[in-house]
């Protein structure tokens, strides 16, 4: 599952 | 992704290829904080720790490897490289920088979003950047005038942040549960620390005039 605090910031 | 993000990282990416051509086209780090270029390489070595294990997309994980590599390059070029190295100027670059370093990870200790390894070293990674600017522009300070190069690349540097204010602004607005306090305050304070220089540089470049800022 896509985890809600993913870092897709750089 | 947004407009402003994409914008922001383009700017951060013009920053780094501004101080490469400086160091490159002069063979020389006069003006350059090589303490702020060792903060910047132990940020992204922090920040980026799940580059193999957590693939975003090929744009993220290209560009964290292009923020390690040219910041670990710099440092070298600025430690190692015999025409480079002799242009450091140590005596002026003399920031307690390893402070910066301990406070930035005892805050990470007690404010993250998660107690796990990687979310540790992602607040510490946020917190050093808010503040590896200031040996820089310490530096700038006391070195009087400043080259065009190493100006612009300050000035990318900060409005790099300055553009994922408004990108975080747009995620707030659009996504429903979109919360990143700890990159949002960090990153207000980031671009805070530089807005004497924009106004320094600013003024430069109204009146046409060389970069100065005062001692």
């Amino acid at each position: 599952h896509r985890d809600r605090y993913r870092k897709d910031e750089l | 992704m947004n407009i402003f993000r994409l914008a922001g990282d383009m700017t951060h990416l013009l920053s780094i290829l501004v101080l490469l051509l400086k160091i490159y086209a002069t063979k020389s780090c006069s003006g350059v904080s090589r303490k702020t270029q060792e903060l910047y390489a132990i940020v992204f070595l922090a920040r980026y720790l799940d580059l193999f294990t957590d693939f975003i997309s090929v744009y993220n994980t290209f560009m964290k490897i292009v923020f390690i590599a040219s910041s670990l390059a710099i440092v070298w070029c600025i430690r190692v490289h015999p025409m480079v190295k002799r242009s450091y100027d140590k005596d002026l670059d003399t920031f307690r920088h390893y402070l910066l370093v301990a406070a930035s990870f005892l805050l990470a200790l007690f404010l993250h979003e998660k107690f796990t390894f990687l979310e540790i070293f992602w607040a510490f990674s946020i917190y050093l950047e808010a503040v590896a600017i200031l040996p820089q522009l310490v530096l700038l300070q006391r070195s009087g005038n400043v080259d065009n190069l190493t100006g612009q690349y300050v000035f990318f540097l900060g409005a790099y942040r300055g553009l994922y204010i408004l990108n975080w602004i747009y995620r707030y607005l659009t996504e429903p549960r979109f919360t990143r306090w700890i990159a949002c305050v960090s990153g207000v304070v980031q671009t805070a620390l530089y807005a004497d220089f924009f106004y320094y540089y600013f003024i430069s470049w109204k009146n046409n005039s060389k970069l100065k800022l005062p001692a």
